[in-house]
């Protein structure tokens, strides 16, 4: 039981940091348990450093950064133990432009362990989708589907 | 394994039957507020055998089903169904697909069947265990949740470590 | 002060009914004392009816649909008591394309009472501004000022 | 009343020193992840007198002051002016402008300024009282913070109505 626990968190651990640099373009991330010696309760610590920032308390970090760095540690989690569907709500909200796509072209990496369905506002999060779903309330309180193509998104949001 | 059609009847606000046919790769869900984005996640959720009010956003069990508009009547029942691709044999059952039932009426009683055969909910508890797709893992990321990997002690990050080991 | 406290209290509430119906185009907004006879100690409840919807505990209301009740709130409280200038950082994330615009177009209708210094993402709260910053980091880690204009927006958030 | 300028130097992400002007009406604040946007609005919150470590993200006092980056040295000092318009009086002091400033150095020793004469924290407090820009009061909505005043219970949403009152 313990070894299997500090096996897998090693992986996760490695996985971490070569996710961390990919998706940030450098940087390093780092996960380590608080208390090494009690393997089986211990609390989890994560340490990140950005591109060419300082090494920084996790709470130091912007809205932004806090949610592209758990996105960063999901992914991680994903490489080691995939699970055949993943269902995202808006994850991508407090991301800026540039890093709403980055997150996009990187979940493309992971088509072939897992299907995602992800639920976003963000334009550039639905043009990284190969098949899109409108819910809209025509008649108020009631809930329809439409099947969309990325080119109806622009009237869509619009009405 | 992967998700092929989920079927929403009566549940939260979808009164009426609604089929979302998925493929492998990615899928996008948009709309405007309000219009039942995240009341789907919630019907996957429901469906895998969740039990906690709360973190399907109601007071009540009852709170799923669908309680009527203005110009509509409230329904008895919300069902949900949940078709999964099972070729690689992910699941130790010997179908190629493996649909996954849950209805609740508005008496309280509840119904959960696997490929339309009525089972217990600790059935479908135990059909979905060791695939990751358990309820407190990764495989469902609500709505505001996804800083709260970070932001809990380090105490509280374990269990989707434990999910994953 | 208990007399004080119920009369700010009234205004506040008709002022949010108001404010609701028009930044929701319809439905009903009410805010409530729980125990009206303990005016100085008792909780505040929102009661909240969107257009064509039942009424329904505030809890079942969606993530967009709770950021836009919060604000016509906000609004509200502004309206009877105005503060010389507000802060909002990125209150406008939750909310979809449509809501954003309605959002935008609303904080302009204060404008002769209160100033605004909004951070945003989003592009329809930066087409409601007559001032527009830039932050960067050219230098890692070192946050620079520019100023920007609406036309520069689609460059900066490229690169 | 209005905010006419803010000067930051030193404090958390601005090493330069970097006014912001502004006039009447909207300004909007953009840029990228981790930018330093929030940075500016704890500015403000910090010198008007903001005391709560945990509102200003950090884990102490010193947490404001210019930490360093791989290229660059820490600073010693932090410091932020606020430049507000007083020709409506809204201040009861006989200014056209009220310059409110406050500086903290490493050591821990914080200065605080009214219109570059030394004051206390207290003095910067009263200053504010009754004008609706108190700390708990709805001047400064912080990121993420918005739907707060709905999910708390019910006893915690007074404090919004009692700054109003
Ligand atoms: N004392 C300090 N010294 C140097 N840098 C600091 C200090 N405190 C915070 N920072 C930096 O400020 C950054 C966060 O800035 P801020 O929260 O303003 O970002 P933001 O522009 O609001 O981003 P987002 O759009 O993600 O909300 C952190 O990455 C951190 O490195
Ligand atoms: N039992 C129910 N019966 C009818 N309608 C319900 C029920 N439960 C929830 N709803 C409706 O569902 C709506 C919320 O839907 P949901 O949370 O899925 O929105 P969303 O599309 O995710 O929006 P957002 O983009 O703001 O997150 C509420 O407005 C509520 O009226
Ligand atoms: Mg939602
Ligand atoms: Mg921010």
């Amino acid at each position: 039981m313990e070894e299997h626990f500090s096996n897998q968190f090693s992986k996760i651990n490695k996985s971490f940091a070569e996710v961390f640099s990919e998706l940030f373009g450098g940087g390093r991330g780092r996960l380590y348990l608080s208390e090494p010696d009690n393997i089986l309760e211990s609390g989890i610590e994560i340490e990140v450093q950005m591109p060419g920032k300082g090494l920084q308390n996790i709470d130091l970090y912007s809205g932004g950064e806090k949610s592209f760095i758990a996105i960063a540690l999901l992914f991680a989690i994903l490489k080691v133990k995939p699970t055949p569907f993943c269902i995202l709500d808006e994850i991508d909200a407090a991301l800026d432009d540039v890093n709403v796509s980055r997150f996009a072209s990187y979940l493309r990496n992971y088509l072939s362990m897992t299907q995602f369905i992800v639920i976003t506002h963000r334009r550039g999060t639905m043009e990284a989708s190969n098949i899109l779903y409108g819910v809209t309330m025509q008649e108020k309180g009631v809930s329809k589907l439409l099947s969309l193509h990325i080119d109806d998104i622009k009237d869509e949001m619009a009405n | 394994m992967f998700l092929k059609r989920i079927e929403i009847q009566g549940f939260k606000s979808f009164a009426d039957k609604t089929v979302l046919e998925f493929e492998q790769g990615v899928t996008s869900i948009v709309g405007p507020n309000g219009s039942g984005k995240s009341n789907i996640a919630d019907a996957i959720r429901w469906v895998m055998g969740e039990m906690s009010i709360k973190s399907l956003r109601g007071a009540s069990m009852q709170d799923v089903i669908f309680a009527g508009t203005q110009t509509r009547k409230p329904v008895n029942f919300a069902e949900v169904s949940l078709v999964l691709d099972n070729s690689n044999k992910t699941f130790p059952i010997d179908f190629e697909e493996v649909i996954v039932t849950r209805r609740v009426f508005r008496s309280g009683e509840s119904v959960y069947m696997i490929n339309r055969a009525s089972c217990r909910l600790k059935d479908i508890h135990e059909l979905f265990m060791d695939t990751g797709l358990g309820r407190d893992g990764y495989s469902i990321i609500g709505q505001g949740n996804v800083s709260q990997i970070l932001s809990t002690k380090s105490e509280d990050r374990r269990s989707i470590f434990e999910e994953a080991a």
